[in-house]
Formats: structure tokens, C-alpha cells, sequence
């Protein structure tokens, strides 16, 4: 594993700790997108089939469990939790899920590595991933004013993302025969979408001021 | 180039 995939994943661990801080401490989900974390974790769901069926290490199964386990219990948390889930913004979270999964679910089914049930829900589990986040984009672009917390998390999200493509690039140098056309498109496609979010958020910190998107 | 050759990634 190079420092790039590590950082990478420390980063998207990053992201979910402080999702979970702000919800377990301040017992609030305010400008948090449902939506996007259902989505997160119907992608975990389908890509960690492989967890019962192939060890790879300690690490990656330790990770694997925490992404799925996080990621249903945000779910829970903003769905069941009686205090939580009040400052759920639902008139603002309007995404309608079958507008990404369907999709998604049709690319699959047409482009993948290998016609077997494993690919396809792991191609369907990138092309799910990479616009996951646009429900959570909307909303925050909906409230414009973001606290702290919520704007840390899109951005180590983002960031996640970026260590990855470069992750890849020096997969591409080091490994021979490293060429995932599914994969890459999939996540440079994923870290555009953080590039307009990622500009205001700079701009704040240059600026030190709270982030807000315009109108 | 196959899902294999990746699958240590998350």
C-alpha cells in the first residue's frame, strides 16, 4: 500500500468520525443529507459482499466493517434516534433515490468487468459512489450556511477522493498491467463534483471566514 | 485487467 491509498483512507475515515462526532455529541444531523448516507450505505452494502468470501487483511476487513458499520448507523441514528432525527432538514432533502440508483444500476448492467452478479453490483457500487454526494451537495447549496462540522466532512470526503486518483497514478508507474478504465472514470468523475464545493471552501479559509455557497 | 487487481482497495 503506498502513502497515497493510506492518507486516502485515513481521510474517508476522517469524514465519517467527525459525521459521527457531531451526531453522538451535539445530537444533531442539521444540513446532513439522508439521502446521501442511504446511498453510502447501499454502496458499502454491495461492493463488501466480498467480505465473507475473501480475506485480504486485517486491515482492509477492519475497514471494510467500519464503513458498513458507520454508514448504517448514521442511517439509524438520523432515521430512529428520537432526538437526532428532529433536526433532520427533510423539506430540504427532496433527492429522490431512484433518480441515481436506477441508473446507475443500468450502467451496470451494461458496462462491467464480467457478467457475474459480484461485478455488476461492484460496478454498480462505483457508478453509485461517485454521485452519492450529490444529495448532500444540494442541500448545502439549499442552505448555504454550513456549520463547521458539515463543511469538514464534504471536504475530507473530497479529499479522500483526490489521495485516491493519486493513489492510482502511482499504481499505473509502479504496477505493471494496473489499467481500470471502471474504476478511474468512476472516481475522477466523483472528485469533480467536489471542485465547485472545494473552491468556496478554500475561499472561506483564505478569507477566515465561516464557508457559505452562494445563491 | 480485472476487479481482483483492486480488490485490496475500498
Amino acid at each position: 500500500m503506498n502513502i497515497f491509498r493510506l492518507a486516502g483512507d485515513l481521510t474517508h475515515l476522517a469524514s465519517v468520525l467527525v459525521l459521527l462526532l457531531k451526531i453522538h455529541t451535539i445530537k444533531s444531523c442539521a444540513g446532513i443529507s439522508l439521502k446521501t448516507q442511504e446511498l453510502y450505505a447501499i454502496v458499502f452494502a454491495t461492493r463488501y459482499l466480498d467480505l465473507f468470501t475473501t480475506y485480504i487483511s486485517l486491515y482492509n476487513t477492519l475497514m471494510k466493517l467500519i464503513f458498513l458499520g458507520s454508514s448504517f448507523s448514521i442511517v439509524w441514528y438520523i432515521r430512529k434516534h428520537k432526538i437526532v432525527r428532529r433536526s433532520y432538514d427533510k423539506d430540504q432533502d427532496t433527492f429522490r433515490h431512484y433518480f441515481i440508483v436506477l441508473p446507475c444500476f443500468v450502467l451496470a448492467l451494461i458496462i462491467h468487468e464480467k457478467f457475474t452478479v459480484r461485478e455488476v453490483l461492484w460496478a454498480f457500487s462505483l457508478y453509485l459512489e461517485a454521485v452519492a454526494i450529490l444529495p448532500q451537495l444540494v442541500l448545502l447549496q439549499r442552505t448555504r450556511n454550513i456549520d463547521n462540522l458539515t463543511g469538514q466532512y464534504v471536504f475530507l470526503l473530497g479529499a479522500y477522493r483526490a489521495l485516491y486518483i493519486l493513489n492510482w497514478i502511482y499504481r499505473y508507474f509502479t504496477e505493471p498491467h494496473f489499467v481500470h478504465w471502471i474504476t478511474w472514470i468512476s472516481g475522477l468523475v466523483q472528485t469533480l463534483l467536489y471542485a465547485d464545493f472545494f473552491y468556496y471552501y478554500f475561499q472561506s479559509m483564505k478569507n477566515n471566514g465561516k464557508l457559505q455557497l452562494p445563491a | 485487467a480485472s476487479r481482483d487487481d483492486v480488490k485490496d482497495e475500498l
